[in-house]
């Protein structure tokens, strides 16, 4: 415990691009960095004020389906 | 409103800038006018200065560009990322790059060039991205109508810790 939340009962797609946005936006500074999924989307959430679970939930989706700005939201 | 790591900035208060290219969405006019605008959204809070030149060297290089455009960041096409720009420094350093698979608009029909400008410049300017919503240095886009557009006091508070206040 606890129990690790299984990316894959996200569909393959949802997988993709969530790793593609936070690759792009919130990439892992240090290639030796090892966070999981949860914790990446998690920082995501916090950065955008929402809530914070470490899940591909609805609003999530929305946030990374709006047009924005290509520079990362982590200044690296 | 964050800096990016080691605060880059301009040392020079007088900074040019170049447009490299046009968009066909726009006249040339008002793509001018739009570049000009919001280069006065951050010289109107700093000791900043903005010159215009037609050749030759510039700090900030404006251009529009589709896909890969020899900067190592390609643009994808319509929607998602609309533009991108470089923290201060040679070279690249400075430019500010806009999609041209967006449609670029003076009003709310497509992406308001004005808008997407200033956030840009913020970068070109050494902003990262702020997590406060409702500043322009907000890394997603939504339109504001460009005459009632303010700075808002997280970004005046960024780009004057670079730069000092503008002298009364």
């Amino acid at each position: 415990f606890p129990a690790q939340l299984k990316p894959h009962s996200w569909n393959s797609i949802d997988l993709e691009s969530v790793k593609t946005y936070l690759d792009k936006f919130f990439p892992l500074l240090r290639k030796t960095d090892s966070q999981s999924l949860e914790e990446r989307i998690k920082k995501m959430q916090r950065f955008f004020h929402l809530t914070v679970t470490g899940t591909l939930n609805a609003e999530t989706k929305e946030i990374m389906n709006q047009p924005r700005c290509g520079v990362p939201d982590i200044a690296d | 409103y964050k800096t990016f790591p080691g605060n880059p900035r301009w040392r020079n208060k007088y900074l040019t800038y170049r447009i490299d290219n046009y968009t066909p969405d726009l006249p040339q006019a008002k793509v001018d006018e739009a570049i000009s605008k919001a280069f006065m959204v951050w010289s109107d809070v700093t000791p900043l200065q903005f010159k215009r030149v037609f050749r030759g060297d510039a700090d900030i290089v404006v251009a529009f560009a589709r896909r890969e455009h020899r900067d190592g960041y390609p643009f994808d096409g319509r929607g998602n990322t609309l533009a991108h720009a470089f923290a201060p420094g040679k070279g690249l350093g400075g430019d500010a790059h806009f999609d041209e698979d967006e449609t670029w608009s003076e009003y709310n029909h497509g992406v308001n060039l004005f808008l997407v400008a200033a956030h840009e410049f913020g970068h070109s300017l050494g902003l990262a991205h702020s997590n406060v919503p409702g500043a322009l240095m907000y890394p997603t886009y939504s339109y504001v109508n460009p005459k009632t557009f303010r700075l808002s006091e997280d970004d005046k508070r960024g780009i004057q810790k670079l730069y000092g206040r503008k002298s009364a």
